[in-house]
């Protein structure tokens, strides 16, 4: 009950009007900022223990956490090789929602409480254009799938990241694969296929050269030139064979 | 030239290189413009309500126009979830989602650091430009309670003249404004409190970052100029945009609870379960 009480009265302290309003001054900001954070923190541990005694796991236990700012940034996520995200739906009615997790580039199986793999898309987080502070994390993509929902309800997903996506083949070695072999070209979007050594792909064909394992979507100067909205749109048209 | 369209079951979102321009559903399209536009602050030396500066309190725009952001560059990524169009500025950058199976239309948006190497304050703000004949009439909801009615450069009670007429037609949004003509309401759900208006016919206008360089003398006594590691602030948001039809209740129904369900947003924990396969989860 402590911890609830720090929380309620933190919410106190806010209903100032210039917590409300941020016509505070800025160290007085601050205070707010550390305030509610260690008591949204310390709250925390009444909603990880409900979440435990509700999943009814006694041999497995959980450590539920959660990102509070709204940032592509998530330890857990990007760490974890197979992880559960829980989600609590507050409404009194069944949702839709958008569910991002933040991971490292690769491919991933979301499955739902019933054990049906859950479609999921991963989409490469975007650069700032300026070089600004931005976050820390180790985030390149986001996973996203759409949860359903039930009202007042508590749903678990089980991610698992797939082995085949890191067998020792990054962005680097392709791109300088790429560089070796002499071609002006830029190098995005690659997905890793087969087995290393074994798998042959066949890369688009305005583009000379094969990968002897990868999947390439190649950028030419040219489609640069014309703008990347554009050579989106070809990449989707291009047909990727694979032997 | 090129026109693209992220689609799902409720709604096309119309694209080309000028940025997104038109929101077609089964039966009506929408002209939609979406762009960032930021004001510049007053700088004055308070001395009376015609030199006050903008500040923390007074949101007071030197300008009648405020100027607008161009992007820079625009791409598309679609996929089986969502489809999204991602445009950038040198301080902005928006990326607009279509989610299959919900019917509303996602801007993510991050703006910042607001730069203020010319010494001039700066207040970015969203546009969202319709074609759906408002006539200066426009709703938000009042912290949380009843929706009310706005109108441009009016006030129920009495006979107004405004001495300030960008800031006073701001009013607060908590969850949602919208305006509507016979056939088409244009909501935007928004994540956080911010001012909004409507200042031109068919348009919202949500206010999302300040960085200011004066105080407005009205109390706080120092400038609105958040900087963290010798940088303004980034802030990230998100609003959701409806179409809806004003006439079919279902609709306007909806359009409140995707209202709570944007304001009471699931809560996501995640968990490592390396210690535990699959088959045992």
């Amino acid at each position: 009950k402590f911890v609830i009480d720090e929380l309620k009265s933190a919410m106190g302290v806010m209903q100032h009007h210039d917590a409300i309003t941020g016509t505070e001054k800025q160290h007085v900001a601050h205070d707010y900022e550390r305030l509610l954070d260690n008591a949204v923190e310390d709250a925390l541990l009444v909603a990880r223990q409900g979440i435990s005694k509700l999943s009814k796991s006694e041999k497995y236990q959980f450590n539920y956490e959660r990102c509070r700012l709204n940032e592509s940034s998530c330890a857990t996520s990007e760490d974890s090789q197979q992880f559960v995200v829980t989600v609590y739906n507050p409404l009194g009615w069944n949702t839709l929602e958008p569910i991002r997790i933040p991971v490292l580039d690769g491919e991933y199986e979301v499955y739902a409480p019933n054990g049906e793999k859950v479609t999921s898309q991963l989409l490469d987080i975007p650069n700032p254009v300026r070089k600004i502070p931005t976050r820390k994390s180790g985030a390149t993509h986001e996973l996203t799938f759409i949860a359903k929902l039930h009202p007042l309800s508590i749903k678990s997903f089980f991610i698992k990241k797939m082995q085949r996506t890191r067998r020792g083949i990054d962005y680097r070695s392709i791109k300088n694969y790429w560089s070796n072999i002499g071609s002006p070209y830029i190098v995005e979007n690659i997905d890793y296929v087969g087995n290393i050594g074994t798998d042959k792909i066949v890369v688009p064909s305005h583009v000379s050269g094969t990968g002897s394992n990868i999947n390439f979507d190649v950028l030419t100067d040219e489609d640069l030139n014309v703008g990347r909205a554009e050579n989106m749109r070809n990449r989707d048209k291009v047909p990727r064979n694979m032997e | 030239s090129e026109e693209y369209y992220l689609e799902n079951e409720f709604l096309k979102l119309r694209s080309d290189d000028t940025g997104v321009t038109h929101m077609i559903l089964p039966d009506r399209t929408t002209n939609l413009r979406i762009q960032f536009h930021y004001w510049t602050g007053c700088s004055g030396d308070n001395t009376n309500t015609t030199t006050r500066s903008s500040g923390a309190y007074i949101f007071r725009p030197e300008t009648d126009k405020p100027y607008p952001l161009e992007y820079n560059s625009n791409r598309i990524v679609k996929g089986e979830v969502v489809q999204e169009i991602r445009a950038e500025s040198d301080t902005a950058s928006s990326t607009f989602r279509v989610y299959g199976g919900l019917p509303f239309i996602e801007h993510d948006f991050v703006v910042g650091p607001i730069p203020v190497d010319d010494k001039v304050g700066k207040e970015y703000v969203i546009r969202y430009d319709t074609n759906v004949g408002n006539d200066g009439v426009f709703f938000t909801d009042s912290n949380g309670r009843q929706v009310l009615k706005r109108k441009l450069n009016e006030r129920p009670q009495w006979n107004l003249t405004l001495a300030e007429p960008i800031a006073g037609n701001y009013y607060p949004v908590t969850s949602k404004v919208f305006l509507e003509d016979g056939h088409t309401r244009i909501t935007v759900l928004v994540d956080r409190s911010e001012g909004g208006t409507s200042l031109v016919q068919g348009g919202i206008e949500l206010m999302v970052h300040r960085r200011l360089l004066h105080d407005d003398a009205f109390g706080v006594g120092e400038a609105l100029n958040e900087v963290a590691q010798g940088e303004g602030l980034v802030v990230r948001g998100r609003h959701r945009l409806l179409n809806l039809n004003p006439n079919d209740e279902q609709e306007t129904l909806s359009e409140k609870k995707y209202a709570l369900q944007t304001h009471y947003e699931p809560i996501v924990f995640v968990s490592k379960a390396e210690h535990i396969s699959y088959e045992s989860w």
